[in-house]
């Protein structure tokens, strides 16, 4: 049934009642240590009176006398001042939230919502990786084509070579020098078969 | 209000004051009656003694407390928490004393923040994306037409 | 990672088979071969 204080303790750094214990078995071992001052001083005075009939054991017995009365006075009041502290200094109104839990109202997140929330994170983490390995294909697929277009314009230089070559052989067109040069070959023949025919 | 401190300061005197009253000097001489009877004024500066050092002990103590505490200033900050609160009525949150649940809502903060970079870089890695995508369908295009330029400078030959 | 859909899916889904497209060009190549082989051929001839 004992109020832990525990938002007390989170805000102080200590429980309210530990604290109180603390000043509490401080000022009783003043106390007593008073008490027992006291005493001793009274039995060095009494030194100074030898005929005096006063025993050390009646001053212990008016001491213990005095101190009972004391402890009892002293822990109705402590208590009174226990009570009062623990009400109005060392404890949190109920309507005060610590700033350090300002988060649990600004983000009353149920479980569900909490795990929906770290779903989502983790698929979008989960998605960010795809999006980067999409990405590194990519760049991979654009080092690809480099090669692959350097060859092909390879090739196609190759190809020009070719017509560069015929070009400066003058056959601008290959195709039409070719047919030319077929024609040509044809009226030589021609010309060869007459000539073969006239000498007969 | 009194501030806390105040509030502090003035309970412990009351106490102080109501403790040396409760023992006070007639209670004192009548418990040492015989002692009183020889010597009054002896008991009278024994008395006082004890009194004032009881009250510079007590109040010494009280210091240490509030210095190792550090009471007068966690008392003023918690003054300043407690009226910046005045205005709400109802109860405000406290620890469920389940941790995982508490700790849940002061994670949560960390979360969003950490998801909306996870968006932003997401939204700037497809961005990126789109532009590599742009070049890559555009060298797809360069080697399908120089495919093409090659066939047809074979077929011209052919 | 795979499964996940990522924004440039569709274009890394039709990435062509490089490959196939640089063997093709041996078929152009090994096809001029050809060409100018009997191109050879038929200038001997009317040489």
């Amino acid at each position: 049934s004992v109020n832990p204080m525990a938002y007390e303790a989170q805000f102080f750094g200590f429980t309210p009642q530990t604290c109180m214990l603390r000043v509490y078995i401080a000022f009783q071992d003043y106390l007593f240590e008073m008490m027992l001052v006291v005493e001793s001083v009274i039995l060095k005075k009494l030194v100074g009176f030898p005929d005096c009939k006063i025993s050390p054991f009646q001053i212990r017995k008016s001491t213990e006398k005095f101190l009972l009365f004391m402890k009892d006075h002293f822990d109705k009041l402590f208590s009174k001042m226990e009570e009062v502290l623990l009400q109005l200094v060392l404890n949190i109104p109920e309507n005060v939230l610590l700033p350090e839990d300002k988060v649990q109202e600004q983000y009353p997140y149920s479980k569900e919502q909490f795990q929906a929330l770290q779903d989502e994170i983790r698929q979008l983490q989960q998605q960010y990786k795809a999006e980067a390995s999409a990405g590194q294909a990519l760049r991979a697929e654009l080092e690809e084509q480099k090669a692959v277009q350097a060859e092909l314009e390879k090739i196609l230089q190759w190809f020009d070579g070719l017509e560069n070559i015929c070009r400066e052989h003058g056959t601008g067109n290959f195709k039409e020098s070719f047919a030319f040069l077929t024609q040509n070959s044809k009226k030589l023949q021609d010309v060869l078969k007459e000539v073969e025919e006239k000498s007969k | 209000a009194p501030s806390r401190a105040q509030v502090f300061a003035t309970v412990v005197d009351t106490f102080l004051e109501k403790l040396v009253a409760a023992g006070s000097y007639q209670r004192f001489a009548s418990c040492y009656r015989c002692f009183y009877k020889l010597q009054p004024e002896m008991t009278r500066g024994i008395y006082d003694q004890f009194v004032s050092q009881l009250q510079a002990s007590i109040k010494e103590e009280i210091q240490e407390v509030k210095d190792e505490g550090n009471l007068e200033v966690l008392f003023n900050s918690l003054d300043k928490i407690a009226e910046e609160a005045q205005s709400r009525e109802e109860p405000a949150w406290r620890p469920s004393g389940i941790p995982e649940e508490d700790v849940r809502s002061a994670v949560v903060p960390y979360l969003l923040k950490h998801r909306s970079y996870l968006r932003k870089v997401l939204k700037e890695k497809e961005e990126e994306n789109g532009k590599v995508a742009e070049s890559v369908l555009a060298g797809r295009e360069r080697i399908a037409e120089l495919q093409q330029l090659i066939q047809a400078r074979k077929r011209a030959w052919q | 990672l795979g499964h996940l859909q990522t924004s440039q899916a569709q274009v890394l889904s039709t990435k062509p088979d490089y490959q196939k497209i640089l063997d093709d060009q041996g078929e152009v190549l090994s096809c001029m071969e050809l060409v100018l082989d009997e191109l050879q051929q038929a200038a001997k001839l009317l040489q």
